[in-house]
């Protein structure tokens, strides 16, 4: 399903440049559940960026169900996140200016849902991460793990293929996180959602299928987790 | 140093009144080193915001070194805070057109500091959380783990006599973590810096000489820790 080749990122800061990925080879197949651990600084946002086509590589090759993502273009990749990626950003980009409930309704309504269904999909969404009650609160009136949670309902309420989270649960305590691991692993297995995780806690990568390390913007090593 | 009473803070959301705390007492002395723990919405961030001085409570007491808060004007809080209190807030609250040691001087900058002296305690905190690298990069063009450092040398820089700090090593990994808590145990124990952290991390949490257990906005229980 994603297939990188030879990725690299490289910023230009004034004279200096900062090689934020480098040479990095990454296969994710249907249904795979994968979390992506490394230090701060390491890449692992910038490498979810990419895989999530929010970001282009300096080089390299970057293949989504068999597509070159090069060669497609802006509104073509738009809509592509719009229909398949749901994402969880680190530090969540909700819109001040709508209530929760708004907020996780905005991918549908980009994507054409009618009212009732997105009222009923956004719901049932904002139930799941135990939100309900917080539906008309704006992202100011909410704690930092409510607002954590409304960014993870916003990326499930559309059923999207791939679910690209980072750092989903940093801003959780343990009970609420692993509320939201018990979500994920059951969408993987039951509707065999593809799941990438950047997180920097053990416990919450080790409800994957595998841990990627990153070091210093390189693949230091793969690690295979044995389940049940 | 701080003392709490009967404190309590409600909003009010149209007809919904939200209790975020209900009736706490607590205690800070000199040379404390607290750790908050509790599920999301709890109201830990709340509690810390009105310790900081950031927020006023519905009803009840805060006595800061003895004098009552609420007697205070707002430009006498803003003064207290900028000498004597560090905040880090759970969501970093860097300014986005400042670099990373822009960001870092700007209290010191209301204190009235000198350029050179600026210079030298801005760079010794961004070297201390290991960031001097990246003292000339925007917050847009830092990782979530380092703005978060840039967020705690801010806090700092000036040498406060209290921190409090709201999830300091929510965005970090493990080694990242233990070092900023290396750092927080050694000023605590050869400065007598006087810390409050909320953290929702138990092996974070430890590092001090006691917990406090938030529940539903409740004083739930304190956990004394014992340390050698
Ligand atoms: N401005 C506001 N208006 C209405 N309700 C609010 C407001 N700010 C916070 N709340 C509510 O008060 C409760 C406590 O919030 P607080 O931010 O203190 O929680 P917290 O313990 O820090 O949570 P977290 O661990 O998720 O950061 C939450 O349920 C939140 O929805
Ligand atoms: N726009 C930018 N310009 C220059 N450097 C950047 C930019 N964005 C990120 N960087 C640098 O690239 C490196 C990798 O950043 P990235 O956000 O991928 O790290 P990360 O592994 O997600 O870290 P964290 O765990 O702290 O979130 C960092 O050292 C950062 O300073
Ligand atoms: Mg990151
Ligand atoms: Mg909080």
């Amino acid at each position: 399903l994603i297939k990188l080749q030879g990725i690299t990122r490289q910023y230009r800061l004034g004279q200096v440049q900062v090689d934020a990925l480098k040479n990095i080879d990454l296969l994710v197949e249907e249904g795979d559940f994968i979390s992506i651990m490394g230090p701060s600084g390491s890449g692992k946002s910038t490498l979810l960026n990419i895989i999530g086509c929010l970001d282009r590589p300096t080089s390299g090759i970057y293949e989504l169900a068999g597509e070159r993502v090069e060669k497609l273009s802006d509104s073509k990749l738009a809509d592509i996140r719009n229909r398949f990626i749901g994402f969880v950003f680190q530090s969540f980009h909700l819109l001040p200016d709508l209530d929760a409930q708004a907020n996780v309704e905005l991918p549908l309504i980009y994507r054409g849902m009618g009212g009732r269904e997105r009222h009923r999909k956004s719901l049932a969404a904002l139930e799941a991460v135990g939100l309900a009650k917080r539906r008309n609160h704006r992202p100011s009136q909410l704690s930092g793990g409510e607002q954590q949670r409304v960014a993870i309902a916003r990326a499930l309420a559309g059923e999207p293929a791939v679910i690209l989270a980072d750092e989903p649960t940093g801003a959780l305590d343990s009970q609420s996180g692993r509320n939201i691991m018990a979500i994920f692993q059951r969408l993987n297995r039951e509707q065999g959602l593809t799941i990438v995780q950047v997180t920097h806690e053990e416990n919450i990568a080790r409800h994957g299928h595998k841990v990627i390390h990153l070091l210093d913007g390189q693949l230091e090593k793969e690690e295979a987790l044995d389940h049940p």
